[in-house]
C-alpha cells in the first residue's frame, strides 16, 4: 500500500502546487516510486510537469467520481520513477456532483486504495470544498505549505479546524507531517517575523527546511519542469532536495 | 442604484483581496460612497480593514442566502465613506446550501439590488464555485487581478470561459473593466515577459497602471489597514491611487 500525502492549504497562492511538484520530484530522485495526483481544476501540477491536461473522465476527475481506474490514467513523466494523474477543468463540476453521491467523502479513498507506489502526493485546490475533504480522507499524511505572509498565517487556524474535524470523524489516523515555510524573503523583515511566529507556536510541526523566494522556481513552471530539473544549482532546487530528505527522515520516525 | 464590481480570479494568491481593499479605499478617498462585500470564507478583506468577522447570519453569508438585509450588516469602517459587509467561515457551507435553492444563481443579485452606493466591490474567493457565479451574476463590471507569474497566466483562459458563459446566460450586460497586473517585480525578467504577453494579447483590456511588488502592501495587511492609510508614500499606495483614477476614467468612458 502507498503512503498518501495531501499537500493542502485553503489559502490561495501559498506554494501548494510548487511544493507538490518539487517535493515529489526530489523524493523520486532519491529512489522512491511516486505518483502525483492533480486534484485542482486549474491543472497547474499537470502543467508543472509539462504534461497535457486530462480529457473528461480520463483524468483525476474520472478517478474521483469513481468512473475511471486510477492505474489506467497514471502517466509516466520524464522524471524517473514519477507518475502523474492529470487534472481537467471538469473537476470544477465535481464539487456539486459529489454532493449528491452516496459515500461522497470517501470516493477518492476507495479509488486509490490499491495503488502501489511508495508515495502519492495530492495537489489540492484552494478553498474548503468536497474535493479537499476527499483528499484529507484519502490521506495518511498532510503537508501544509505556508507562505510567509500575514493573510496566510491568519488562515492556519481555519485549516487546523478542518483537519481536526476530519480526524474526529472519517479519518482517525490522519497525521500532519509538517508545515513548510515557503517564499521566505531574507530582504523582507515580515518573512522572519511570520516564520518566528509559526515556529514558536507550532514548534516541531514546522520543517527545519525553509523554501526561499527564488525566481528560478517560477521560471521552471513556465518551462513545464520541476526546478530540480530546470536548475539544480538554484537555491530553490537545493531547498526542495533538503526538504525531501527531511520529509523522508520524519517518515522513518513516525 | 450602485455600480457593482466583482474582483475575481479563480487562481489563488494573485492579489484579489489586496486589490479589493486598496482600490475601494482609493475610490472612497476620491469622494465616492463605497461598499466592500467580503465573499471569501477566509475573510481577508474583513481583516484587511481591521474589522471583526461576521457572526453567522450577521454577515455576507446571511446576505448571500437571503436571510439577512444587506443594509443591516453593512458596517462603517474608519475609512471615510467606505462600508464593509464582513465575511464568516459559514460562507464555506454556502456553496452546498446554494446548490439546492431555487434561483441559486441570483440570490446575491436580489440581495444587493436596492443598495445605494456609488460602487460595491466584491472580494471573491479562489476557485470556480457557486459563490463566484453569484458574484458574476450580481455584478455590472469585473476587475481581474493577474499576478505576473506563469500559472496565473495559464488560468486566464478558463476565467474568460466562465465569464463568457455567465454573459451568455444569466448576465448579458456584464463588462470586463480590466485586467490589473499585480506583484510586478522589476528585478525579475519573468514579470516583464508575462506583462508584455498579456498586453499584446488583451490590449486595452489591461489597465495602464501596474501594481509593483511592494513589502509595505503586505505589511499593511498585518496592521489591518489599507496600504494607502498605512504608508501613503509607498510605491504600493501610489500605484493603487493611480489605479483608482484610471478605473474611474474608464467608468466615465463606458
Ligand atoms: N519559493 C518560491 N519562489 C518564487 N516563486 C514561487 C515560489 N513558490 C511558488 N512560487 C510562485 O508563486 C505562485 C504561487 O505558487 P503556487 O501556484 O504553487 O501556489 P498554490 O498554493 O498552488 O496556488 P493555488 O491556491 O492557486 O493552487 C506561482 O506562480 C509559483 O510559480
Ligand atoms: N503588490 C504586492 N506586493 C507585495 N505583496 C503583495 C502584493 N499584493 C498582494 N500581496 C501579498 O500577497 C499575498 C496574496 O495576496 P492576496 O491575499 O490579496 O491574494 P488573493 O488573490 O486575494 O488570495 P486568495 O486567492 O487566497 O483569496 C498576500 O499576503 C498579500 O499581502
Ligand atoms: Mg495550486
Ligand atoms: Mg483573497
Amino acid at each position: 500500500k502507498s503512503t498518501v500525502v495531501a499537500v493542502i492549504n485553503q489559502k490561495g497562492g501559498v506554494g501548494k502546487t510548487t511544493t507538490a511538484v518539487n517535493l515529489a520530484t526530489a523524493v523520486a530522485a532519491i529512489g522512491k516510486k511516486v505518483l502525483v495526483l492533480d486534484l485542482d481544476p486549474q491543472g497547474n501540477a499537470t502543467t508543472g510537469f509539462g504534461m497535457a491536461k486530462g480529457r473528461s473522465l480520463k483524468s483525476s476527475y474520472g478517478v474521483l467520481i469513481g468512473m475511471t481506474d486510477a492505474n489506467e490514467v497514471a502517466e509516466k513523466t520524464y522524471v524517473e520513477g514519477l507518475y502523474l494523474i492529470p487534472s481537467t477543468i471538469d473537476l470544477s463540476a465535481a464539487e456539486i456532483e459529489l454532493f449528491s453521491m452516496k459515500d461522497r467523502d470517501s470516493k477518492l479513498k476507495a479509488a486509490i486504495k490499491d495503488l502501489e507506489y511508495d508515495y502519492i502526493f495530492i495537489d489540492c485546490p484552494p478553498g474548503f470544498g468536497f474535493i479537499n475533504i476527499n483528499a484529507l480522507n484519502a490521506s495518511d499524511k498532510i503537508v501544509i505549505p505556508l507562505q510567509c505572509e500575514f493573510y496566510a498565517l491568519e488562515g492556519l487556524a481555519q485549516l487546523f479546524n478542518t483537519i481536526q474535524s476530519v480526524r474526529n470523524t472519517i479519518n482517525k489516523n490522519l497525521i500532519i507531517s509538517g508545515i513548510i515555510l515557503t517564499m521566505y524573503d531574507r530582504r523582507n523583515s515580515l518573512s522572519s517575523i511570520i516564520a518566528n511566529d509559526v515556529r514558536s507556536h507550532f514548534k516541531n510541526l514546522v520543517f527545519d527546511t525553509v523554501i526561499p523566494r527564488n525566481v528560478r522556481i517560477s521560471e521552471a513552471s513556465s518551462h513545464g519542469k520541476p526546478v530540480i530539473l530546470y536548475d539544480i544549482r538554484s537555491t530553490g532546487a537545493i531547498s526542495y532536495i533538503e526538504l525531501a530528505r527531511e520529509f523522508l527522515a520524519r517518515e522513518k520516525e513516525s
